[in-house]
């Protein structure tokens, strides 16, 4: 462990709970895309299967178990409690078109063609692109709450921060995760102009408007 | 080929 890494998953858990808290105060999910929640419960179930496998420490297993129990809960949420909040007009990205590349590039390219690893390369090439439908929705409805804004912040900085981790473990420990690694660049890229906008904008007070 | 190691990262 390094401290980009533990970084970057309280960054990862601070996202979670800030969603969870906004959809459970407000009582709404206005302005939240069910489909990128859909896919995120999907990248957790996928990569975390190894908890029936292998223990590597208590830290580990919390983490992934808060992981999956927040993400089932979040879509619960949107798709059962407060389905009447559900801005489904806006939210239409068509997630098919992200599972099943990102299914066929991990049978394709992965370090070993057994179900745990494939499942494994499956949830890494997911997440990579699982934040489009938010991103999305975003620029159909031309806003975001602050609140969303802070959420997608501390999102995108989790990523941000396992690429410090990734530099870290290859010089410290000559350790490193292609894979991982490449899907990890191409996430954080997809943030790129959403960091823009949030450093420019919310930071000083102002809505997250997206140039129409 | 060598078992890849535990995926230790979440």
């Amino acid at each position: 462990m390094n401290i980009f890494r533990l970084l970057g998953d309280l960054s990862h858990l601070l996202a979670i709970i800030i969603l969870l808290l906004k959809i459970w105060k407000t009582r709404s999910c206005a302005g939240i895309s069910g489909k990128s929640q859909i896919l995120f419960a999907i990248v957790y179930t996928t990569r975390y299967l190894d908890l029936l496998t292998t223990y590597i420490s208590a830290y580990n297993t919390v983490m992934k178990l808060v992981f999956i129990v927040a993400s089932y809960a979040t879509v619960y949420l949107m798709y059962v409690k407060f389905k009447a909040t559900y801005d489904h007009n806006h939210d239409t990205f068509r997630i098919e078109f992200l599972l099943v590349p990102a299914l066929i590039l991990a049978l394709l390219i992965n370090h070993e063609f057994t179900v745990l690893e494939v499942l494994w390369t499956f949830s890494i090439y997911l997440e990579s692109v699982a934040i489009l439908p938010q991103l999305f929705l975003v620029s159909k409805t031309g806003e975001a709450e602050s609140i969303t804004s802070h959420y997608l912040f501390a999102l995108g900085s989790y990523r941000a921060l396992y690429l410090l981790n990734w530099v870290y473990r290859y010089f410290v420990e000559d350790h490193y995760e292609l894979i991982a690694i490449v899907a990890g660049v191409v996430q954080t890229i997809l943030y790129c102009d959403f960091f823009y906008l949030y450093i420019t904008k919310v930071l000083k007070g102002k809505k997250l408007q997206l140039p129409a | 080929d060598d078992m890849p190691e535990p995926k230790d990262e979440l």
